[in-house]
């Protein structure tokens, strides 16, 4: 059995020996809880001009 | 310590450099300086921390057998050789590893039972942490570990004498100086004419002019004698290489050593030559602990030398057997699969004839199979199943983490579903819910975008996002998003995991074949396991990750999706989500 994850266009940066060793099509063993990646430089700065927008002058 | 006995004290005098230990906390103290421990390392800095002579001394073991060791440290394996028929084996085996500061540093040694005729039987195996021993203060850099029994890690099986030490840097210089030497010196007089240290610098790719290589030729011959002595050699290759480098190419492998800094150059030219002349006591070249075991891949590592530096690796179903690199250890571990399987998954998946066969009633076939495999996993009579399970994969199992006594499981697929003590799995940056984690005790193959994943991995000429996710969860924004594949092995903890902190959003259930999900079959371009197999979608919507689908895909046999949670719960991340068991 198998899970996929499917996350959105740029929003997350996986980590780059999961990339790498994917890259060689070498799969990588994990266990549960194991970092996979942080959200990504440009989701990030989506969300912080949303969070500005809703910023109001008092 | 461990000097060579031809460095000589009068050689340690002269030399105005700090002495070997202190070159060597200092060469440590340098590497945990470079490692941020907030920081994820990644595997792309190639920086050398030194040579580490490992000795596999003796071990102590509960019964008489012969045995022999294996020694695993990232995608290397040696063993040594074969004991006599004692509990109390001697091997003195010695090998030269590289530890760089961001690769690996978890060395495993695997003791195993040897038979003439039948497989080789893991017995015990322990796990050094080579930066942690060779830090400590030790004299005889000795150290005596237990071995750790297989299926059971909190029970030892006997233990295992084994010297680690970092070779020292000048010490290893001079050491290549001389193999050079050995090598170019014709006439055997232990010094190089001009003609023979010629022939040197052009092996070394360089492609300096006469006129310059007679100008190092008498830089290097310092007391005017007309030949180079090993010194002299030595201390060449070391203030030349400050300026310019000398050797361009490793005149073994051919790899080009501009990229690394004169020690490392050294470090890799040292070890390649080692490997190349079979010059070490431990046999080298194979790739996991199991392959150092078979009988017939000793033979043909007898036979063969070849440089660990130019193996041409193959990976996935390409290979004869499955690898898989080991975050955790950063080594390479074979997956255990009968032989039997892997060919007959071959003829199946990787050939037009054999997936034509499979539209013709095989899907109905591999359903029903599975339907009637999950009702004989409920059944009592399957729990006596368990034990021998546990037994083939007596390595890969640890029972000491399991929840309950295995005498409270009833029926296989209880096991099979086990739960695992609280703290078992900790949770990366818990309280982090911009970071996301693993789904599942797995092995991962991660993709930037899904045209990635195609030129990697899944080999399905049907694959596509809108294929796995269905009409009514596809959305642009995931056609173009990253992949991440979860796959579960038989003896993997068979809970999977939220990866992200959210809201589920949605359940949509889609119904297909219960294929293998193996790696041969998703490599098969006759085969689209993913998209054709029977599967739940799940959406979480989170406020750092916007939307992440979450796709459990059956298999066969392991076909019966249950989800824990349910549409409107909040599940943070690494909480359970559900679970694969036995059934269709």
């Amino acid at each position: 059995s198998t899970v996929i994850c499917v996350f959105e266009k740029d929003a997350i940066q996986i980590d780059e020996d999961l990339i790498s060793n994917s890259e060689r099509s070498l799969e990588t063993l994990v266990y549960v809880g194991m970092r996979l990646g942080v959200v990504s430089k440009r989701a990030q700065a989506v969300k912080d001009i949303s969070r500005l927008e809703q910023c109001k002058l008092e | 310590g461990h000097g060579s006995s031809r460095y000589t004290a009068d050689q340690e005098i002269q030399d105005p450099k700090p002495s070997r230990r202190a070159r060597i906390r200092r060469r440590l103290r340098l590497h945990r300086r470079k490692s941020d421990p907030n920081k994820f390392t990644t595997f792309a800095a190639a920086d050398f921390a030194g040579i580490v002579r490992i000795e596999i001394v003796k071990a102590e073991m509960k019964f008489k057998d012969r045995w022999l060791a294996c020694l695993s440290l990232g995608e290397r394996t040696y063993r040594t050789e074969i004991s006599e028929c004692t509990d109390k084996p001697v091997w003195k085996s010695e090998k030269k590893v590289v530890l760089e500061s961001n690769g690996p540093h978890m060395a495993r040694i695997s003791v195993f039972e040897t038979n003439r005729l039948s497989k080789n039987n893991l017995v015990g195996y322990c796990e050094i942490d080579l930066m942690e021993v060779l830090s400590q203060d030790s004299e005889d850099n000795l150290e005596v570990i237990n071995l750790l029994d297989v299926s059971s890690p909190s029970k030892t099986v006997g233990s295992i004498s084994v010297i680690c030490y970092f070779e020292d840097p000048i010490e290893t210089e001079k050491y290549f100086s001389r193999r050079l030497l050995a090598i170019m010196d014709n006439n055997g007089d232990g010094k190089l004419t001009f003609s023979e240290f010629t022939d040197l610098i052009n092996a070394f790719g360089n492609q300096v002019a006469a006129a310059k290589k007679e100008y190092l030729f008498k830089k290097a011959d310092e007391n005017g004698d007309g030949f180079v002595d090993i010194d002299e050699l030595a201390t060449l290759l070391a203030v030349q290489q400050e300026h310019e480098s000398l050797i361009s190419n490793c005149p073994v492998c051919g790899e080009i050593l501009g990229k690394f800094d004169k020690m490392n150059a050294i470090i890799h030219l040292t070890l390649c030559f080692d490997e190349g002349t079979g010059n070490q006591v431990m046999t080298g070249g194979f790739l996991t602990d199991k392959q150092a075991s078979y009988g017939w891949i000793l033979k043909l590592s007898e036979w063969t030398h070849f440089s660990s530096y130019d193996v041409g690796l193959k990976y996935g179903s390409s290979s004869s057997h499955i690898l898989i690199f080991d975050r955790r250890t950063k080594r390479l571990v074979e997956e255990i699969i009968d032989g039997k399987i892997i060919l007959s998954m071959r003829a199946i998946y990787q050939s037009k004839v054999g997936l034509t066969l499979i539209d013709k009633g095989s899907k109905d076939l591999l359903k029903s199979i599975s339907e009637k495999q999950g009702r004989k996993m409920n059944s009592l009579e399957s729990a006596k199943d368990i034990p021998k399970f546990i037994d083939f994969f007596k390595d890969q199992i640890n029972l000491d983490e399991i929840k309950y006594p295995l005498e409270r499981f009833k029926t296989f697929n209880e096991f099979f579903i086990r739960e695992l003590k609280h703290g078992s799995r900790p949770i990366a940056f818990k309280e982090r819910d911009d970071i996301a984690v693993c789904a599942a005790d797995c092995r991962l193959t991660a993709f930037k975008t899904v045209d990635d994943s195609i030129r990697f991995w899944i080999k399905g000429r049907k694959f596509s996002m809108q294929g796995l996710l269905g009409k009514d969860i596809c959305s642009s924004e995931f056609n173009h998003g990253s992949l991440v594949i979860f796959r579960l092995a038989p003896q993997d903890y068979h809970r999977f995991h939220s990866p992200v902190s959210g809201v589920v959003e949605s359940f949509v259930e889609i119904p297909g074949s219960l294929y293998t999900v193996n790696p041969i079959a998703v490599n098969s371009k006759y085969c689209n396991v993913f998209t054709e197999n029977k599967r739940v979608v799940s959406v979480i919507s989170t406020s750092e990750f916007g939307k992440v689908a979450f796709v459990a895909i059956g298999a066969t046999m392991v076909g019966s999706i249950t989800f824990t949670r349910e549409k409107g719960d909040y599940i943070h991340k690494g909480d359970e989500f559900g679970y694969f068991s036995f059934g269709g």
